[in-house]
């Protein structure tokens, strides 16, 4: 099974960590 | 320096000084046009690299004629009769063992899951369900953004006129995905527009991007989906759909997989705009329960067409009709064997 997101966010958004990446729920995964 | 050419100027710092080397001038034309001519290999070489991974991302995808062979499996019964028979309790005794085995094989954390007595789950689609303890993934409220699920990150990035990625170099549209937008349309219509128009469309603020983000949950992963914002759900759409696996593995093989699967998209506004989170199923894990969704019915028998769909608007169900709000950390859903 396999979440997508898609949002619109400023340009100046950033996603921090790298495709591949393990994520656990609730930790950060973007910020402006 | 003496008066001599080039060549016997250098021959003759190498041969006549000796120990004491000294500086021979280059003019510097010559290093010029070195640098430039490695420049160029460079170059050369980039672009030959370039060119080759996206012949070999062509390569790897599949051919239609074995995406057909692939549909033509029955894979929604498989999933259906997985189920089912995942739903039948267990008995008492075989629960450790069974579940214990699970555990290994999946690589799970027993000691997160809120019920640690394996006795407890009266049926392995309890156990593939089962809720973690409130300590154990503690909410980053420092980032606007934070993980809704266990999983691992298949591909995230800007969407760029109207085309979205699965795995890197492998496309699919925005539009396909997430299907016509509503306004002044009615159910089931499929109106098309370009696919950068489709894009446009949906942001709401000038200078904002939009984004993607693909997490992918393995068997062993919690598979209950949170909220990963504050924000406003205003739209459901379904799209019952094939079951294909959707691990990474054939994500790099079928080009726009997720828009083929059963899938549940949450629309929304959050504080920058549009927002909106898919749940997509897969062979082993084909139903998806929102939990403030009663009407919501997946993985059902019977015939669909590839791209239908059926909406439910969440704003005629609350009473500002504003819709379902929901805070960064909520839960939204789960998945579920079958």
């Amino acid at each position: 099974s396999t979440i997508v997101l898609i949002f619109e966010a400023p340009k100046d958004f950033d996603f921090s960590f790298r495709p591949g990446d393990k994520v656990r729920l609730n930790a950060g995964i973007g910020t402006l | 320096v003496p008066k001599v050419s080039w060549m016997r100027r250098i021959t003759k710092g190498f041969v006549n000084y000796g120990r004491n080397l000294k500086w021979v001038p280059i003019p510097l034309g010559v290093g010029f046009a070195y640098i430039c001519y490695q420049q160029y290999g460079h170059i050369k070489k980039r672009e030959r690299r370039r060119e080759l991974s996206s012949n070999d991302i062509a390569d790897r995808l599949a051919t239609q004629w074995q995406i057909n062979i692939y549909k033509a499996l029955p894979l929604r019964f498989v999933s259906r009769l997985w189920g089912q028979v995942n739903s039948v309790d267990v008995p008492y005794g075989l629960r450790k063992p069974i579940y214990s085995l699970y555990t290994r094989l999946f690589n799970c954390d027993l000691s997160e899951a809120l019920v640690e007595d394996l006795t407890t789950y009266q049926n392995l689609s309890a156990f593939f369900r089962r809720e973690l303890k409130p300590t154990a993934r503690p909410l980053d409220k420092s980032k606007s953004l934070v993980s809704p699920c266990d999983g691992k990150v298949l591909h995230f990035g800007k969407v760029e006129r109207g085309w979205m990625e699965q795995v890197k170099g492998v496309t699919y549209t925005l539009q396909g995905f997430l299907g016509p937008k509503t306004a002044n349309q009615q159910e089931g219509e499929v109106k098309q527009v370009s696919n950068d128009h489709f894009q446009s469309r949906l942001t709401t603020k000038a200078g904002n991007r939009l984004y993607q983000c693909i997490l992918y949950l393995a068997p062993g992963d919690y598979h209950r989906f949170h909220s990963p914002a504050d924000w406003t759900i205003k739209h459901r759409r379904h799209f019952p759909g094939l079951l294909f696996s959707v691990n990474p593995g054939i994500a790099r093989w079928i080009r726009g997989l997720f828009s083929l699967n059963e899938r549940v998209v949450l629309c929304g506004e959050w504080e920058h705009g549009f927002f909106s989170m898919t749940a997509v199923g897969a062979t082993n894990v084909g139903s998806i329960n929102i939990y403030f969704d009663e009407e919501l019915r997946t993985n059902k028998k019977g015939k669909f067409k590839q791209g239908e769909y059926r909406d439910h608007d969440y704003t005629a169900i609350t009473r500002d009709s504003a819709g379902i709000r929901v805070a960064k950390g909520d839960s939204i859903g789960e998945f579920n064997l079958g």
